[in-house]
Parts: C-alpha cells; structure tokens; sequence
C-alpha cells in the first residue's frame, strides 16, 4: 500500500462520520438511481467494515463531505475522461471528497444481466476509488483493491490484507474487526 | 429488426486510445517509432516520465526508446507488481493497455516496507 504525498486523511474529531451524495446532474440513463445507490452503499460498507469511519448517503449534494457523479470528456478538474476503457474514473485524496466516473463506460451493477464486452463493474470501482477518498494511492499487490487496472467485466470487490493495513494506518481498526479473519481468508484464496 | 439496446451498441463501441500500443511490444532499446512519444505521455501522465520539453505549455516527447524511457519501464513494472525486465514485454503491455483508474501513480508516500522512490507531487 501506498499514501498521497504528505500523507493526507479525514482529520475530524473520532467517530468519524462522512456524509455522500450524487450529482442531481450527472447521472447514468440505463441504472436507476437505486441500483447506483445500492452499489455504493454496499463499496462504502466494506470500508467502514475495518476502520472506525462511517459513511451515510444525503440528498444535499452540495454540503455533502463525499461528491459523487458521472461525467464525460473534459469535466473542469483538469483530468478530462477519454470515452469507453482507458480511464474508468478518479477520486481526490482527503479531505477534498470529488469522486468522478467516466460517464462512457458500460457501468454494470449485475455482470450476468450486462452483456457488453466493455463493461465494467460499478461497485468494484467505487471501492477503489473509495480508497483514494480515504487518503490510499495506488498498490503494487495485484490482488489488492488499490491495484490501479481492472479488466472489463470483472468484480473485484474485497478488501486485502494490503488495503486494510493501509487504511488502518491512518485511521485505527473499527472495534468489531479482527484481522486474522482476513489472513485465513486470503490463505484460502491463495491456497 | 429491434433497434439495438445501449448494451448491444456498446459492445461494438472499443477503445482504441491504449489498444494502439500493441505495435510497441517487443520494441527494442535505441528504436525509433512512429507513436513511440504517445506511449511516453502516458509515462509522464501515471508519474513515471518527466519531460524534457515543453512547447509552450504542451508537453512533448520523442519517438526514440531511450535510457530515461527503460528506466520509466523498470519503475512502472516495479511499482505494478510486474518482473522488471525493462522492455516492453507482454504482461507488460498487456498492463499498459488495461482500464484503469485515472490517479497518478506517483504521488506517494512509501509504505513501511519502502515501495517506491518518490518522483513528485500532483494536483491532487
């Protein structure tokens, strides 16, 4: 795991609580709002599973802490989006909270109901980018969450070894967490 | 026939932006091709290059695999779990021209193992 230069985290008093909403303006056509919501809903919960850091959704877009939309092209922050693959989208580190996905891709809440060969799972990139938002960079592991590419049509939605010990680092272990479960976890996966 | 559903439609609808990379694999040190500048504004955009010129405010690179481009390819392979051969291998390219997320790759602050050397700060 790696950080953001000067180490940068949520630095409010503890229990941290992040509130997060979408852009009334840029949304997808195909997914319903609540298939969107579901997707993050379900991203922000495994982070909040491992550190004392909550996340909860709110209709005010623009006071929220955690700013979410999907855009297209040239979208104002410098890093314009480049139509369908290449980039899938990028998140700010703490404690700015703008979290953009490229608005060209097939996003995808269910890869055995979306056919497209170029589409790319919603849920597995908003937990990355999730951790970008936290204060994470980018990760050599390949199994690991922060690991910068995902291939089309591939879920790749749990937290390693690697990404938990990163964001531990920043923010503490959420009480109800216990670490070893996640090494006999990865143990069985990698055999 | 049914018009096509959005899905269909994207199914034809690739990305060519990295796929023009391929023509890169394999290519040897001190080589010079067509497009080979391309493949180091990706370098520089991830965090890899820096430039050597500067044409007002466009960044620009030559066409040539020179020694700064093979130690920008051991500095990528290192840092993206890859076996740092140094050239554009297969998992190499293969990597390059995957999805990926739009952050640096640079702006970091090593982990307690010491991943990687610091290049430099971005906007984010």
């Amino acid at each position: 795991f790696s950080y953001f230069y000067g180490k940068p985290r949520w630095t409010r008093p503890s229990p941290i609580n992040l509130s997060y909403a979408f852009s009334p303006d840029h949304t997808l056509d195909y997914l319903t709002s609540k298939q969107v919501k579901a997707a993050f809903a379900a991203a922000f919960a495994r982070w909040a599973a491992v550190i004392p850091v909550s996340f909860h959704p709110t209709e005010d877009y623009r006071s929220a802490d955690v700013t979410i939309g999907f855009f297209k092209g040239d979208h104002g922050d410098g890093e314009p989006f480049d139509g369908v693959l290449g980039v899938l989208g990028h998140a700010f580190s703490p404690e700015n909270g703008r979290f953009h996905l490229d608005a060209s891709e097939r996003w995808a809440v269910d890869l055995s109901e979306e056919k497209s060969k170029v589409a790319v799972d919603l849920e597995s990139v908003a937990t990355h980018e999730i951790g970008h938002v936290l204060g994470l960079a980018h990760s050599s592991v390949k199994e690991a969450i922060m690991y910068p590419s995902l291939k089309p049509r591939t879920k790749k939605v749990d937290l390693r070894i690697d990404d938990v010990e990163g964001v531990q680092a920043l923010y503490g272990s959420n009480p109800n967490f216990k670490l070893s479960s996640l090494y006999e976890s990865d143990m069985y996966s990698n055999g | 026939r049914p018009a096509p559903t959005p899905s269909e439609m994207a199914t034809e609808t690739l990305n060519a932006t990295w796929h023009n990379f391929s023509k890169f694999l394999d290519a040897p040190r001190g080589s010079q091709l067509l497009g080979m500048s391309d493949l180091k504004l990706y370098f520089h955009r991830f965090g890899y290059l820096l430039p050597k010129r500067k044409i007002n405010t466009t960044v620009t690179f030559s066409d040539e695999f020179d020694e700064e481009f093979e130690s920008a390819v051991v500095e990528y392979q290192k840092r993206l779990g890859l076996e740092t051969t140094g050239k554009l291998d297969k998992d190499t390219m293969e990597t390059i021209m995957a999805p990926r997320c739009g952050m640096s790759d640079a702006a970091v602050h090593p982990s307690p193992a010491g991943l990687t050397k610091q290049l430099h700060t971005t906007q984010h």
